[in-house]
């Protein structure tokens, strides 16, 4: 059974694309495993950066949701190694009629069932709010990794967080866990990354990834490359703490 | 009639709430404007920003938008001067039956209707994403401000912008005007910033704001001290740059 992780934060901007499109495909590069990632945010970032043109789609994931076609319909194999199942605005569009539909918080664990097998990890990328999406996403994982960016508003954002996760599971009784709580955008230059990085370590303990992800501006430019950071800056920060990460999470059971 | 502007991206963390919160506060206290912050991102970062508990709200917008109680009595008055409707995430609870409400779209526009003689300017706080609230605050808005931060997954976003402006004039007969594209989170050290500053200024030409607003910690450290940046850098980088972006807004027509 393949480990199916959520990049999840309600939180915009904190590096859940990053840390996904980055993970999948280290987990290939490195740990030679499997991967689908699952982009369910109708930015289609991850997508994007996996070099998938997301203006160019005649199938995406909103199909396989609305019981179109079926999953290996939409399936894009990128030149990462990584299978990506992408989406773009158009998912949006569908949100209202989603959420009308019968086991709607479900239409993502059920589409992908049928295809667990040829896959050891399966990633969800979520878009920053707590909809039917990201609720979709909860619900087809295992558990969750948690990026939180080093500030003041990014804290804030951990009590939504909770909340949501005890919704998921005495809601819709599906016990998911956190895999980790992942440090993101640190910059060592600024007591503020410090202290928040402080407060997380309180609050989540040994809940939290060893690997902090730092503030670099190679991060932010090898999307626009469409490239991992592991092929545009191999042997920067950048890379080495999410070589790190993938060490954890190829580990967590 | 007040100027009514929603500060709109669905792109996350790109400076959607430092703008609004920082805008509002520099109204009241450089131009003497009479203004209304209005919250409706269920992360409530502005509200908090302004010193607002969100987790002891007793009413707040969603009440409003469910017609349980009037704008007026949820309207918290804050240190700054400016006039706050807040939210947290019970906004988002309520975001499937809203979104089955008649006239879903104009829920916040009929509001506020009834108040606008009591301002100069209404700011509104998005939520990341093209949802039932982000159309709301659309619909009652004359003009939007697009911050955009410096990156590829920030210019990747404006396609998704601009399509939603069209839905909002062609489908809802709103003609809701750009304001200005406000660059946000520059970082003069990197080529990055520059280009995509550049990118934009291409795509957008004068409808650029003139004002770019840097990185810098300051702008992040503000809110956990629930000050605006005007009070918690005043001589610094970041108050300098908001202060050229509240010259041009409030000489905007
Ligand atoms: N460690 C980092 N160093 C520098 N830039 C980063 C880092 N992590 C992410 N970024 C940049 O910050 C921006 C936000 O990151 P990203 O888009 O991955 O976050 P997100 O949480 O997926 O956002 P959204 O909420 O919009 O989905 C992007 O432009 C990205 O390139
Ligand atoms: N110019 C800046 N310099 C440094 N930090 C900034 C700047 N602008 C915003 N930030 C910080 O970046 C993070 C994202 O900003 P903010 O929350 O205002 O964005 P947003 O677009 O409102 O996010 P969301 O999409 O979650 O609503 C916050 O922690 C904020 O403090
Ligand atoms: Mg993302
Ligand atoms: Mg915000």
């Amino acid at each position: 059974v393949p480990r199916c992780l959520a990049v999840f934060n309600m939180k915009g901007g904190v590096g859940k694309s990053t840390t996904v499109y980055n993970l999948a495909a280290g987990l290939v590069r490195f740990k030679k495993q499997r991967v689908l990632l699952v982009d369910i945010d109708p930015q289609g970032n991850s997508s994007a950066a996996l070099g998938i043109d997301i203006w160019q789609l005649t199938t995406q994931l909103k199909d396989v949701l609305q019981r179109r076609v079926g999953m290996e319909q939409v399936v894009v194999k990128t030149a990462s190694g990584v299978d990506v199942v992408p989406s773009n605005i158009l998912l949006a569009e569908e949100e209202i009629p989603i959420s009308g539909m019968p086991g709607r918080e479900v239409l993502l664990k059920k589409a992908l069932t049928p295809h667990i097998d040829r896959y050891d990890f399966i990633l969800i990328d979520c878009p920053p709010n707590v909809g039917v999406f990201a609720v979709n996403a909860l619900m087809a994982s295992f558990a969750v990794i948690i990026p939180v960016d080093m500030s003041y508003l990014g804290l804030l954002g951990i009590q939504g967080i909770e909340r949501t996760l005890t919704l998921i599971r005495e809601h819709l009784d599906h016990p998911i866990r956190i895999a980790g709580v992942l440090a993101t955008r640190f910059d060592g230059r600024n007591n503020l990354s410090k202290e928040v990085l402080g407060s997380l370590k309180t609050h989540f303990g040994d809940k939290m990834f060893q690997a902090v992800i730092p503030e670099t501006v190679k991060l932010r430019e090898a999307p626009s490359h469409k490239q991992s950071i592991f092929e545009y800056d191999s042997n920067g920060v950048g890379a080495k703490a999410y070589r790190q990460l993938i060490d954890e999470v190829y580990k967590w059971q």
